[in-house]
């Protein structure tokens, strides 16, 4: 599973 | 989170509420680059779109709604409530230079090749030079009045607290974002010089002039 990339930062 | 990145969307915000604060009150959008501000307008639009669908925190909701409201104010007042006050004269910088560029690079550089990512990719782009129509207009007309150069400050600052929160971030060993951090890198290096006047004339009262 291609792991989504998450954006935390504003 | 950590204090650095607090401080920066803290003062991010700050400089948002300068700006809007300025032109609600002199009812006058006279030195402010509408240019930049459709920028940014853009900037948050295609960065936040995730709103309805990634949740991270109540605060990251609450900021991204806020700027999305405050950007499409800013372009409310400065290109219909004040429309009259809009120096178009002086804001003339081409940002299809900066559009086309942040999208070619998006898609050339990115994360992943998603519909989202490559929104976000293209939002970071364009942000790191998204104040350039701004600066080239204060160089333009010579000198910004001091609410302006306070509003740039703040706004300069964001992104410069940003680099000590990936600073930070990097001890901790956490997952950082290279594209991220190299625009951001060069976002606070085009308000050098900015920053430079800033501390040498305007916090000693006196009008900030850019050499034309």
């Amino acid at each position: 599973q291609s792991f989504k990339v998450v954006h935390d930062e504003l | 989170m950590n204090i650095f990145r607090l401080l920066g969307d803290l003062s991010h915000l700050l400089a948002i509420i300068i700006l809007l604060l300025k032109i609600w009150n002199s009812r006058s959008c006279a030195g402010i680059s509408g240019r930049s501000q459709f920028l940014f307008a853009i900037v948050f639009t295609a960065r936040y779109l995730d709103l309805f669908f990634t949740f991270i925190s109540l605060y990251n909701t609450v900021m991204k709604i806020v700027f999305l409201a405050t950007s499409y104010g800013t372009l409310y007042l400065m290109y219909i409530k004040f429309k009259a006050t809009y120096d178009s004269n002086h804001d003339t910088f081409r940002i299809e230079f900066l559009i086309l560029p942040a999208i070619a690079l998006a898609l050339l550089i990115n994360e992943e090749f998603t519909v989202i990512e490559i929104l976000w990719t293209f939002s970071i782009y364009l942000e790191s030079v998204a104040i350039l129509p701004q600066l080239f207009m204060v160089s333009k007309t010579g000198e910004a009045e001091s609410i302006t150069s306070h509003y740039l400050f703040a706004l300069g600052s964001y992104r410069a607290l940003y680099i000590l929160n990936w600073i930070y971030r990097w001890f901790l060993t956490e997952k950082l974002n290279a594209i991220a951090i190299v625009a951001g890198i060069v976002q606070t290096i085009l308000y050098c010089d900015f920053f430079y006047l800033y501390l040498t004339k305007v916090l000693k009262g006196k009008k900030l002039q850019l050499p034309a």
